[in-house]
Formats: structure tokens, C-alpha cells, sequence
């Protein structure tokens, strides 16, 4: 992580994330929705961020649930 | 087990088509958890710098699989103002590379673009007051930034939740304006004679300050920060004393042959006008070290190398908020590691009392331009850089250079595959070179 953040609990169970099933969106309560564009693109920018490179060298990885 | 979604909740006032400012809330709370992650956030603001916390806690493997450790992270920075100077003047830099570096410092959660547009060499920003500034004082036509350029630069880092403060440098490094502004500089003498030599903006002509008004006027209302960067840097009297009409002002003023007491008076005039205008001053530490008189809220940037301890010392018990610069001037460049200079900085490292210590908002890394343009502007930049965003935003006892060197070798290869072509901290790879 960079920069630290002011407190990070970190657990050793290890998750796997399906990219064609991963989803960022907006929370039910969230003051903030669809019609903020400025959220809307950043899900968009960080979900290429975290998923493009791969999309565009990899293309999905064989990966089963279970 | 499997991580589905994440959910981003804002839980106040969203600020979704708003500028963020210096008081804007970048607060979030991260929980990493089977089947969703929570992003909880009091603003888009705080949501922008979780969004990048998530994503660099995302780990593919070689085989292209995508992990996540559950985790639970709280985080706020620990100053207000993370700055990244750059500088248009000395070399024009394409709008793109300005755009390329919002990017980056976004990895690195700065949040305030420090645009030092014009300076002696060439006067890109093309004013809709004074289109002739830009006109004769550019580089050439194509080295201008249009409104549409500098509304493009705005919104880019509107979405990135930074800030974009310009600085308009006077009475020193105003040669350029004087191009495309007759009469706004003043003409030296050699000694009675006037010669083709010009120096710092006129300050005793009623037609300077008419300029001004209208000129600050137009920038409060493009630059939607409530800070403009006024300068103040580096004023050479020489041509002041030379020229008969400036020393008979000081003269009837009384000022005798102090010209600093004739710095003031025009500073004091700028002022003014910013004040007029709703908006506050940023200056360079110049202006307080000469005395000259500061309206309360102003910001005193510390830029000299020498003893800048002490220099906030003496700005902050004066009640005046600082900004550190000075050990932050990237465009020096040496051989090897020297991220870890700008690392081990503790900005709070000088004798005041708690109260003082507060007025320091923050710090800026300076990539002055003389030898820097679009071909080396983000090497240089990154991630020298990134060591002084992690002083300005983590806790003051994060400083384990070891621990530093492990996480900066990764964070510099995220950047680059993320199209930020940041140098190399020392030797070594990075992991996803094999894959292209």
C-alpha cells in the first residue's frame, strides 16, 4: 500500500475475485448515486485499473467458483 | 470463498458536483470482507482515495487469477495541502502530460496541482481580458493553453478530487507579460537614459493596478479554488532604482530609497483586488520575510533551502499557514536514491508550540521547468514524488526506509502499469514486464 494508511488490519484469508462477476457500486444508504458522475467514472476508472491490464493480456481467467 | 462487489457509501453531504477545497473531508473507512468489501466515505472525496486504497490491495498472480486479503483499513491524511508544483512557463508542457500527472497523483493521493503557468520565459495561459499576454508571450501559438485547455485540466482533476491552485507570479518573473501589455513593466535607465531593458510590473502607474483587477477578476472566475498563488519570489530591484519617475514616487511617499517599503505598496494593492474578489493569497516566504504587511489568512510558501526550519518557525509564530517546499525541490536531480532525502523529512521538525505546528497545511514536491518538459516530466516526477506523499499523508511515525524501499518498488510498478512511466527506485523487475 502506498501511501500507509493511518490503520490497516490485515487477515490471512484470502479471497478470489471472479472479473466478470465483480461489481462496484453504490451502497443502498449512500448520499451519492447513478447520477453522480464523478463516482460513476471513477468505479469505471478503478475497475480498468484493478481489471483492464488484464483483460487486455490475459482475457478471463479460467477460474471456478469452489 | 469469493469477493462479489464492492459498495461505496457516502454518508454526508455527497459534494458530487462540487470542487473539493481545503477543508474538504478525504476520510474512509475500508472493509474487506466475504462476499462484499464496504467503502464508506463522508464525501466523493474520502470515496477517491478509498477507490485507490481497494485497488492497490488486489493482487493477480501469474496465472491472471485476481485475490484479495480480508482486511479492515480507517484512514485520513495527516495534512491538508499534498502538492505537486509544476511549471508551464519554462517549458510549455502538452495538456495531455498535465492530464498524465492528475493521474499519477492520484495513486499517490496528492490533492493539490500547485500550476505555476507563466513565468519570464513564455505566458501560455491565453486571457480572455488580454488576449495579446498570450498572444506575444507565448512560445508560439500552438504553446497556449485555451480556456477549453484550462477548463479540461479543472474537471480531469475535479474528478480526481484535486484541487488546482494557479500562481500568477509578480512583480518578479513577469518578463513575459510585459510583451503583450505595453506600459505594465517598468523601463530601467542607464543611466539617465531609458534603454530596451525592462524589469519587475510598474507599480506606481493607476493604470498597473486597472489591469490587475480586471485580469484577477477573470482568473477568480476560471480557477474555481478559493487560493490564487500571487508569488512575490525573487523581486530584483535594480531597474526599480534606475528609473527617475519610480525613485520621485518613493520619494512623495516617503518610502526614501527602501524599495522593499515600494514591494509592499504593490503587494498590498494585489492583495486588495485578490480580497475584493472573495478569493485568498498563497505568496512565496519572500513576502513575509521582507515584512511586508500580510493579510491574516494569507499562506506563506516556504521555498528556501537554507534553514527552512526556522523559516516556519518564524512564519507560523507570526500566525501565518505555511506550506513546505523547500526540501521538495525534485528538478535537482543526483545520482542514486534520493527519494529517501525527501522520505525522511518531518515537516513538524522545528520548536513551536502545538498550535503553531498546526499552520503548517502542508507541502508541495517542485518540479521547476528549465529542464523539464514532456519528455522527462514523469520520470522525474515519479515516484520521487510519491516519497512526499506518503510523508504528507500518512501517520508521522510511518518513516521505515527498509519498509519503504519494499512497498515504493511495487507501488512504482502499479504506476507504470497503470501508464505512468515512473523511473526505477533502484534494480529489479516488475512482475507483469514478463507478461507483455
Amino acid at each position: 500500500l502506498w501511501p500507509w494508511p493511518s490503520s490497516v488490519k490485515v487477515s490471512p484469508k484470502l479471497l478470489n475475485i471472479v472479473v466478470e462477476n465483480f461489481l462496484i457500486d453504490h451502497g443502498p444508504n449512500s448520499t451519492a448515486g447513478p447520477s453522480c458522475s464523478l463516482l460513476q467514472e471513477a468505479f469505471r476508472r478503478y475497475y480498468n485499473y484493478i481489471f483492464g491490464f488484464h483483460k487486455r493480456y490475459h482475457g478471463p481467467a479460467e477460474f471456478q467458483g469452489g | 470463498a469469493q469477493l462479489q462487489q464492492l459498495q461505496v457509501s457516502i454518508t454526508l453531504k455527497s459534494e458530487c458536483d462540487s470542487f473539493p477545497n481545503v477543508s474538504s473531508d478525504e476520510s474512509y473507512s475500508l472493509l474487506v470482507k466475504e462476499p462484499v468489501a464496504f467503502l464508506k466515505a463522508n464525501s466523493v472525496w474520502g470515496a477517491l482515495r478509498g477507490l485507490e486504497t481497494f485497488s492497490q490491495l488486489v493482487y493477480q498472480d501469474s496465472y491472471g487469477a485476481f485475490t484479495i486479503k480480508e482486511s479492515s483499513i480507517t484512514d485520513s491524511p495527516r495534512f491538508a495541502h499534498r502538492g505537486i508544483l509544476i511549471d508551464t512557463s519554462r517549458h510549455y508542457l502538452p495538456v495531455k502530460t498535465i492530464l498524465k500527472t492528475l493521474d499519477a497523483m492520484a495513486f499517490n493521493k496528492f490533492n493539490v496541482l500547485h500550476w505555476h503557468i507563466v513565468d519570464d520565459q513564455s505566458f501560455p495561459y491565453q486571457s480572455t481580458a488580454f488576449p495579446e499576454l498570450s498572444n506575444k508571450g507565448s512560445y508560439s501559438l500552438s504553446h497556449i493553453y485555451t480556456p477549453r485547455d484550462v477548463h479540461t485540466v479543472l474537471e480531469y482533476a475535479r474528478f480526481r478530487g484535486i484541487r488546482v491552485i494557479p500562481e500568477f507570479d509578480t512583480p518578479g518573473h513577469a518578463a513575459s507579460w510585459g510583451k503583450g501589455q505595453k506600459g505594465l513593466l517598468t523601463p530601467c535607465y542607464n543611466p539617465s537614459q531609458q534603454i530596451e531593458k525592462f524589469g519587475p510590473i510598474n507599480p506606481i502607474l493607476n493604470t498597473t493596478y486597472t489591469f490587475f483587477n480586471t485580469f484577477f477578476k477573470e482568473i477568480s472566475s476560471v480557477f474555481p479554488d478559493q487560493f490564487i498563488h500571487l508569488g512575490g519570489d525573487e523581486v530584483d530591484f535594480e531597474c526599480w532604482s534606475s528609473n527617475p519617475n519610480i525613485l520621485n514616487f518613493m520619494k512623495k511617499k516617503g518610502f526614501g530609497r527602501n524599495f522593499i517599503r515600494l514591494e509592499s505598496f504593490y503587494i498590498k494593492n494585489i492583495f486588495n483586488i485578490i480580497t475584493s474578489l472573495k478569493k485568498h493569497s498563497i505568496v512565496w516566504q519572500e513576502v513575509f520575510d521582507d515584512g511586508i504587511e500580510l493579510q491574516p489568512d494569507t499562506v506563506v510558501e516556504v521555498w528556501k533551502g537554507e534553514n527552512y526550519f526556522e523559516d516556519l518557525k518564524q512564519v507560523t509564530s507570526s500566525g501565518f499557514a505555511a506550506i513546505l517546499a523547500a526540501p521538495w525541490y525534485l528538478d535537482a536531480i543526483s545520482y542514486g536514491q534520493d527519494w529517501r532525502r525527501y522520505y525522511m523529512v518531518e515537516p513538524l521538525n522545528f520548536v513551536g508550540s502545538k498550535k503553531e505546528k498546526q499552520l503548517v497545511i502542508g507541502g508541495e514536491a517542485c518540479l521547476w521547468g528549465e529542464y523539464v518538459d514532456a519528455t522527462n516530466l514523469i520520470p522525474r516526477l515519479w515516484p520521487r514524488a510519491s516519497a512526499v506523499g506518503e510523508r504528507l499523508w500518512s501517520p508521522a511515525t510511518v518513516t521505515n526506509l527498509d519498509d519503504a524501499y519494499s512497498r515504493l518498488v511495487i507501488h512504482r510498478c502499479r504506476m507504470v502499469s497503470r501508464g505512468i512511466a515512473a523511473q526505477p527506485v533502484f534494480t529489479g523487475h516488475c512482475s507483469h514486464e514478463y507478461e507483455m
